[in-house]
């Protein structure tokens, strides 16, 4: 049996949102560590990995190891139904076939329950390695969502490449180019205005745009976000979900043929 | 131009 209990159900909201654009059909894991979720994009070429800990929750029972699995647009309809300041409850049995969902008002005077039904899906995990990534870009998610966005308008794919003299993010297309370059920045009035970039080795790897601007769907969830690449891996494009847990979206670069 | 890789290259299944 699963039962969690979510006083901030305004972030679970949030994490539909930045999810359900990419993945149509996910199992969401249910353990004593947290509830989770790993799921590719129906062009496996980005993967989504998200962890919202236990210990994040009022209340959080899972007797024992399971998944359900949702149509992530139903879970992301039944959601928008919560208020912003509604506290969310979610109950589930191994094996049953519904998940409900309980919004309670602030002041305890509405109380809904929906139940939303739950599907079959043949998923099976892929094995993410830990890694050492040749540099670590940390910078305010909405100026990265910014560059993805103005990118997007002018060519499909962007660059992106790190040295010493900062992150550059580069696209082109028929209108013609653009280079957006930002340079670390930490002598900013707050931290998560910051921009820290940590190069072991300069790196330079090309990625299909549409994905990107996908991805900063989580921006509401965290005022930063961290980009890890290597020549060798997909990029990951992590949000942190505050006390809770994690976003990561990892994406295979594009080649030259 | 450039080919798109699949995330399968890099990950396998556990």
């Amino acid at each position: 049996m699963l039962e969690l209990r979510l006083v901030q159900g305004s972030l679970l909201k949030k994490v539909l949102e930045s999810i359900k654009d990419l993945v149509n059909d996910a199992n969401f894991d249910c353990s004593a560590t947290g509830f989770s979720l790993q799921a590719m994009d129906s062009s496996h070429v980005a993967l989504v990995s998200l962890l919202l800990r236990s210990e994040g929750f009022e209340h959080y029972r899972c007797d024992k190891n399971f998944s359900m699995g949702m149509n992530l647009g139903n879970m992301s309809k039944m959601l928008k139904c919560a208020g912003n300041d509604d506290i969310i409850t979610i109950k589930g049995d191994d094996g049953g076939d519904t998940i409900t969902f309980m919004f309670e008002s602030p002041s305890q005077d509405k109380i809904a329950d929906f139940e939303m039904k739950l599907m079959d899906i043949d998923s099976e995990h892929l094995g993410i390695p830990e890694a050492e990534y040749h540099a670590i870009v940390r910078m305010p998610s909405a100026e990265f969502a910014r560059i993805c966005k103005d990118l997007s308008s002018i060519g499909d794919t962007v660059i992106i490449s790190v040295t010493k003299e900062g992150v550059k993010f580069s696209t082109k297309g028929d209108i013609g180019t653009a280079n957006i370059v930002c340079r670390q920045n930490t002598t900013v009035d707050k931290p998560e205005e910051a921009t820290i970039i940590e190069m072991q080795e300069p790196v330079s790897l090309t990625f299909a745009l549409r994905y990107m601007n996908s991805f900063t769907k989580a921006s509401p969830l965290s005022n930063t976000v961290t980009i890890s690449l290597s020549s060798e891996l997909p990029v990951v494009v992590e949000y942190k979900i505050a006390e809770m847990g994690y976003i990561r979206y990892y994406l295979a670069p594009k080649i030259e043929d | 131009s450039c080919t798109q890789v699949f995330i399968l290259f890099y990950f396998l299944y556990l």
